[in-house]
């Protein structure tokens, strides 16, 4: 597993930050941002795909009322694919028995999509290797970030209680000593960097650092390992043609 | 009116002025009187949330005002989450088990 990753820093294969206002879409646009990765480290092609075909053609029908991850796999799956962006543009609200699939073009598909690990490390390893994933975390913390390295316990961010789908695009580590009070009354300790994820939020870029936030990675902070799901796009190739910017 | 001594006054000010601060950033405005004293309400306590958060945090985390200071925990979690708890995965059948060793 390589030290670092970021795939923010590869050529058109991150889009940029998404608003999903009063609609609880956060599972769609995280689906959507790891096809939209995976096909352009596959294919080498650029592709905007279309959230608002995920809410309206959701095989559970609640659209902005929310959802999840691997309900968007399956209607990408029965589908056949997903329309773009521009025929198919986000509206930030939904009505049910308005699906448009079969209207539009497709311009994207997938071949499967599968659950990883719960293993930190693998999960690195996947996403260096393979492209960026979607993982579902507690957001309690998220309301008041800032910036920084979130570091929870499981008492201050409940592990188990995960409610926000959002796309995990690197790690690296925090070259500067811990913050805390205690770190620093001992200050013949040598200085520890912090190891942390990058996320991809999807509430705008004014929110957080440009749009994305930081986890602590290493102790499952906010339940980041519960639930790491990616599509599956092209096909099974020992290794895809771009790697991961360090 | 108040036994408070004369510094601790000028507090409600600073808070308005922050919030006034915090609508003209984040483009809010708000129907009546009523709404607006209810949501300063909100955001004096999500910035005494984030102090806490702040002191609680292990990491290098920053927490403060953000483009949510004027929500409710609540309506946090009704906007932005996906609401519904999640049952099971698909496709991911319950495991039977038999009572006697051995049985698959």
């Amino acid at each position: 597993v390589p030290p670092t990753c970021d795939w923010r820093k590869a050529t058109n294969i991150i889009s940029s930050i998404r608003n999903q206002g009063n609609c609880a879409c956060c599972w769609a646009m995280a689906a959507v941002d790891n096809i939209q990765a995976l096909w352009s480290i596959n294919h080498h092609q650029r592709v905007d795909l279309s959230v608002q075909e995920l809410l309206d053609c959701n095989r559970c029908g609640n659209g902005c009322n929310g959802g999840f991850v691997w309900d968007a796999y399956i209607t990408v799956l029965n589908n056949s694919g997903l329309a773009s962006e521009k025929d198919y543009p986000f509206q930030g609200h939904w009505k049910p028995h308005r699906c448009l699939a079969k209207k539009y073009k497709k311009v994207a598909w997938i071949q499967d999509f599968t659950m990883l690990s719960s293993n930190e490390q693998a999960i690195a390893g996947y996403l260096a290797a393979h492209g960026p994933i979607t993982v579902t975390i507690n957001k309690k913390l998220l309301q008041n970030y800032q910036k920084g390295v979130i570091k929870a316990t499981p008492g201050s961010c409940d592990p188990h209680h995960v409610d926000h789908s959002v796309l995990l695009v690197g790690y690296g580590r925090e070259k500067r000593g811990m913050q805390t009070g205690m770190a620093l009354s001992h200050s013949r300790k040598p200085r520890r960097s912090t190891p942390y994820w990058i996320l991809k939020n999807s509430w705008g870029a004014q929110w957080g650092e440009k749009g994305y936030f930081r986890l602590y990675r290493g102790n499952n902070t906010c339940g980041i390992t519960k639930y790491p799901l990616t599509a599956r796009v092209g096909p099974l190739v020992k290794k895809p043609p771009i790697s991961c910017p360090p | 009116d108040s036994l408070l001594p004369k510094d601790a006054v000028p507090q409600p000010l600073e808070l308005k002025e922050v919030f006034k601060l915090f609508q003209i950033q984040f483009n809010r405005s708000y129907s009546n009187p009523a709404e607006y004293t209810r949501r300063l309400s909100i955001f004096a306590h999500n910035l005494a949330q984030a102090q806490w958060l702040q002191q609680e945090d292990l990491g290098t985390a920053e927490f403060g005002e953000t483009p949510f200071s004027d929500l409710t925990e609540e309506e946090f979690g009704q906007l932005y989450g996906h609401q519904r708890a999640p049952e099971r995965i698909p496709n991911m059948a319950k495991k039977i088990e038999s009572e006697k060793w051995g049985q698959s």
